[in-house]
């Protein structure tokens, strides 16, 4: 079963143009692996991505060097993952 | 054991088996209005079934699918709750009965079975259906973006590893095709409504296109008043607007190809999103959700029945 032990889901408003396109650029950043679930689309609307634990400095220091205004939406993914297959379980007892 | 549908906890998430048990159990407590019909199999050949709610014969209907992207729970849990609510209305809702009394309803309550087992025994986070794609390590198409419906334009990947792929043809997707032809045949849909998660979005057509389609004010105002309706029972607010403008470009998707057919009322829904779960909504706001769901999706009905065509 796939893992995903220390990954983080971090949101991104970005609040301009600019902003949308350097999370755009981030979307073709292949080698961070990451998975966009909201994608960049306008100031409007969140971003969400799915960060691999092992991605997440590069990740972090890319918005901070871009002031791009993000906070965490999830810690750690297999933690929510745990739970959620813990409470299927007891449910289906 | 088996599930009575008084037995079943409607805040919980299910197995592809638990649901299909359940749907049984379902028609078999209200079998004057209630049938299960295998609509064809999955890539993987698992059965896919739709609940047909219908008072008579030669009715025109009403279609509604959920969790088309397998990881998007709260769809297919929204799903097992509006079927149970449909049918224990039906009788003591005065419009729901007389909805349903001039209207069949079909409900696909797993969209993509492939996915979602696969969503339960692999990968907590696959969207795409399960198909082998040839010459590539890679597996599963965007069902929600191989329909018939400017098929491979923009919004859609070409690479078989995005989670976007639109497959090697129209239509590729068994899962697809079995909706496809079903719709086709019965040829008297008169509104087509996919649920999604999550964005909080009442949208309609079109994704693959920007330009507005022809009945884009009657479509625009059911949906924000279905929207405020939604928004009555626990102030959760969504937007509304067609795909394009409202979220992005996105080639190939249901509700274009179901509006293109002549479906008019072609809506997409994405439930909830409280900013801190995504496709992990807990389990215990499940039905809320599928409460305030409802309301838009009554609404949209109600104008369905009212505005015949």
């Amino acid at each position: 079963q796939r893992l995903f032990v220390g990954d983080q889901v971090i949101r991104i408003n970005a609040e301009s143009e600019e902003q949308i396109q350097l999370l755009q650029a981030l979307e073709t950043q292949e080698e961070w692996e990451l998975e966009f679930w909201r994608r960049p689309v306008s100031t409007g609307l969140p971003v969400d991505v799915r960060v691999p634990r092992g991605s997440l400095e590069p990740v972090r220091s890319y918005l901070l060097a871009h002031d791009l205004p993000f906070s965490v939406l999830i810690s750690n993914l297999q933690e929510l993952l745990n739970e959620e297959k813990a409470e299927m379980e007891r449910n289906q007892k | 054991l088996e599930l009575s549908t008084r037995s079943i906890n409607f805040a919980a998430y299910h197995t592809l088996d638990t649901i299909y048990s359940w749907m049984d159990s379902l028609v078999a407590q209200h079998p004057g209005l209630v049938t299960k019909e295998e609509v064809g199999r999955s890539y993987e050949g698992r059965p896919m079934y739709v609940l047909k709610f219908s008072t008579g014969s030669d009715r025109p209907a009403i279609w509604i699918d959920t969790g088309i992207h397998a990881r998007e729970w709260v769809s297919q849990a929204t799903g097992v709750w509006t079927a149970n609510k449909i049918a224990t209305d039906y009788g003591s809702d005065a419009s729901l009965t007389s909805l349903l009394n001039s209207m069949d309803l079909y409900l696909l309550i797993v969209a993509n079975p492939d996915g979602y087992v696969y969503t339960h025994t692999r990968d907590r986070m696959w969207r795409k259906t399960r198909s082998v794609n040839p010459g590539s390590a890679c597996r599963g198409v965007d069902p929600n973006r191989n329909w018939d419906a400017g098929f491979g334009g923009p919004g859609a990947s070409t690479n078989p590893c995005s989670d976007s792929y639109h497959g090697p043809a129209a239509h590729s997707e068994v899962e697809v095709k079995n909706v496809v032809d079903l719709i086709t045949s019965h040829g008297n849909f008169k509104s087509f409504i996919s649920v999604h998660a999550y964005s909080q979005l009442l949208m309609y057509p079109y994704g693959y296109s920007c330009s507005h389609v022809p009945d884009q004010p009657e479509l625009d105002s059911v949906g924000r008043a279905a929207a405020q309706k939604l928004a009555s029972l626990y102030g959760t607010s969504y937007r509304v607007g067609n795909i394009c403008n409202i979220i992005y470009p996105a080639s190939g998707g249901s509700i274009d190809w179901s509006y293109d057919a002549g479906i008019k009322y072609s809506f997409a829904l994405e439930l909830r999103d409280t900013g801190r779960y995504g496709f992990l909504l807990p389990a215990s706001q499940i039905v809320p959700t599928a409460s305030e769901t409802w309301l838009a999706l009554k609404h949209i009905m109600e104008h369905v029945r009212d505005h015949p065509y």
